[in-house]
């Protein structure tokens, strides 16, 4: 069965990109058939792989705006045999205006990923930080939520606003649910990653995952590389987590 | 004269909300009757200064929705006599939705801020992560803008895009230009700060403000305390760059 999961959080620079792209590469080299998709007009997680954006012709754009219905979904193939993209690019932020007016603007990405859906066993979506449109695309279309955590106290603070918008669309979609909560950025240096680890634990409990991701300073390097952390520094302890995360992932399943 | 500041940047977490809150106290510590204006939905600035923001009745989401035309702007008081604000809520989100149908939707922000211009000497405005609605009700508004820059990749990655939309703006409120980029959360412990420094100077030159704020976890540590590092962490290195800051902007003038 394929399975869609959504990395999501409103709070801005909480790990979100760098956590979909290195799940991905991990469930690929586990010889899982996996699509990422990049849904943020920033496209970070299209050049964190590597792509040029100026240069791609086809992107999620052109799936969700109008003038495309029947043009083939552009999944492009990456170094990862078994790991396939679908890019995005600037031009994406102008489709939330776009899209705002038009009936079904909550279904697009949901009847694009039908037509797709049994070439993967994952698709993992990338999205903004923010609730709008574009996140809301990918939990119409989504079943599993995994929200990084940054260990502050603004990112913590983000999770009831989150969780407020998931029941509201769960009216749509009864299967999106929040499936885990990865903390991020844990700084050994401070007492604050202690407090808040401990402070998420007790609150949600079960749904915290196990695999804390540390800070690791070459996993902010990556991107300039156009690699993960996995590619870039396979032997550092941000890589040896997000492998250690991806493990728990598949086990939960 | 009143002077204008939106503090933007489309990358999340890159110390937007942060300098907002410190540089308003600081401007108000130096005798400028000042206001702070919270556009973004997650409402960091407002739970930040220690509002509740399910307490208050009145918020900037009062303003830009439709049906309150006539209503007094919510000004609210602080601890700093000469410090204001207008406080965000998480009703805001909807408003984005809300405001894409109606005729003159980027003005709404500009109206509000002619009724009370006359009131300060500066009125600052913290933006979500995103080019979206609420942030160009800012752009149309404004004349100055500062990007903070996490000196990380993506962050630095983020200001040509920042610089287009700009640019479309500039149409409409010619007086708009990026004022200055301020690096913040400066690590010490690894190259890659200098290096996106050195980068950011060589591409941006003279706007790119000589203080540089240091990572420093007392910052990290005050949202919980709902106060500034100003006032959390008189003598902290963060607050100590953040007074720097302040005077480097009032010099800019
Ligand atoms: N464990 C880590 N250690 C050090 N740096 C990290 C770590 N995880 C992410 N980073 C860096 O921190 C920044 C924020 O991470 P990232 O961009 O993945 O967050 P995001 O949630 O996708 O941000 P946005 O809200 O803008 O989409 C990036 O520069 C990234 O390289
Ligand atoms: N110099 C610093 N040293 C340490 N922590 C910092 C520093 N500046 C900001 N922070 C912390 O880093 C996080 C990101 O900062 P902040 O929330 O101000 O960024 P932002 O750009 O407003 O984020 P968003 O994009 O979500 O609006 C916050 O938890 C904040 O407390
Ligand atoms: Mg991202
Ligand atoms: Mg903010």
């Amino acid at each position: 069965i394929m399975r869609l999961i959504a990395i999501a959080s409103q709070k801005g620079g909480t790990g979100k990109t760098t956590t979909a792209m290195n799940l991905g590469v991990c469930l690929a080299e586990r010889n899982k058939k996996t699509l990422l998709i990049d849904i943020d007009p920033q496209a970070n997680l299209t050049t964190g792989l590597g792509f040029d954006m100026f240069e791609l012709k086809q992107t999620i754009y052109h799936v969700l705006s109008n003038h495309h219905e029947n043009m083939p979904i552009p999944c492009l193939p990456t170094r990862w045999p078994l790991l396939d993209l679908i890019p995005s690019s600037l031009d994406l932020a102008s489709v939330e205006l776009e899209m705002a007016s038009r009936v079904g603007r909550e279904w697009r990405l949901k009847k694009a990923i039908e037509i797709i859906a049994n070439q993967y066993d994952y698709i993992i979506i990338d999205t903004p930080p923010s609730l709008g449109l574009l996140t809301q695309n990918a939990f119409m279309a989504y079943e599993k939520i995994i929200i990084p955590l940054q260990l502050h106290v603004y990112a913590l603070k983000a999770i009831p606003q989150l969780q407020t918008t998931i029941n509201l669309i769960r009216e749509f979609n009864p299967a999106l649910h929040i499936s885990g909560i990865v903390c991020t950025m844990y700084d050994t240096r401070n007492n604050l990653s202690r407090v808040i680890e401990e402070s998420v634990r007790e609150k949600f409990g079960q749904i915290v995952y196990t695999t804390v991701i540390p800070m690791n300073i070459v996993i902010a390097e990556s991107p300039a590389a156009g690699k993960p952390v996995l590619e870039y520094a396979p032997n550092s302890i941000g890589a040896k987590a997000y492998r250690e995360f991806a493990e728990e992932v598949l086990l939960n399943e």
